[in-house]
């Protein structure tokens, strides 16, 4: 299906740390 | 919650890779040669590395323009996927620049990446931010002028997601009026 993201969460991923 | 093995590594992928582009305004170049492509991604993770790493809108000097547009669509009118569509367009105040810009561009470029005109989100060519002395303008952009259902479903959810009051109204502009007009008005082809 199609990738839909509502802003709460995309914006959880405004702080992340980087992956490692 | 127990995270399994190898969840949290892979990225989030967007729908669609995406542009950022990039226009500062120089007099004495051409037009095309002061846009630039600045780069491109596809997942969740790269949109906020770029994000954080480019300069707020607010901070850019008068003149330049960011745009955000999907990949293989360049963010002018004559692209072909442009040519016959046409822009929902909010202008602010000036005074909104400090205080409503960044957050406004923002949630204008969640809805993009996150895919929030649904069914239509395929009439969706991009978004410009314009920064001018006499007030920023944001603009959607989309494909197809004609279709009706889609703008007029996109100048909706565009208008929710930027939080405007009920009272506020948008306008819709076909490309071919905005590029024949004769002086600074463009008439509204919707509203919504």
């Amino acid at each position: 299906g199609k990738k839909q993201y509502d802003r709460e969460f995309l914006l959880d991923f405004q702080f992340m740390p980087a992956c490692i | 919650r127990k995270l399994s093995l190898g969840e949290g590594l892979e990225k989030h992928p967007l729908e669609n890779r995406w542009a950022l582009w990039f226009f500062k305004n120089d007099r004495n170049r051409a037009w095309r040669d002061n846009l630039h492509l600045v780069t491109k991604f596809d997942t969740v993770e790269d949109f906020w590395a770029l994000y954080s790493h480019t300069q707020p809108v607010s901070k850019l000097s008068s003149g330049c323009d960011y745009a955000l547009f999907k990949d293989g669509i360049e963010p002018m009118w004559e692209d072909s996927r442009n040519k016959h569509g046409g822009r929902w367009l909010v202008s602010l105040a000036k005074q909104q620049r400090q205080s409503d810009l960044d957050r406004l561009w923002l949630e204008t470029l969640l809805s993009l990446i996150g895919e929030a005109f649904e069914e239509y989100g395929e009439e969706v060519c991009g978004a410009v931010v314009n920064v001018r002395s006499k007030g920023d303008k944001i603009a959607i952009w989309t494909s197809e002028a004609e279709n009706q259902p889609a703008v007029t479903f996109i100048g909706r959810v565009f208008k929710e997601r930027l939080g405007l009051s009920p009272k506020v109204v948008i306008g819709y502009q076909a490309h071919a009026d905005t590029a024949t007009k004769s002086n600074s008005f463009t008439k509204n082809k919707f509203v919504v």
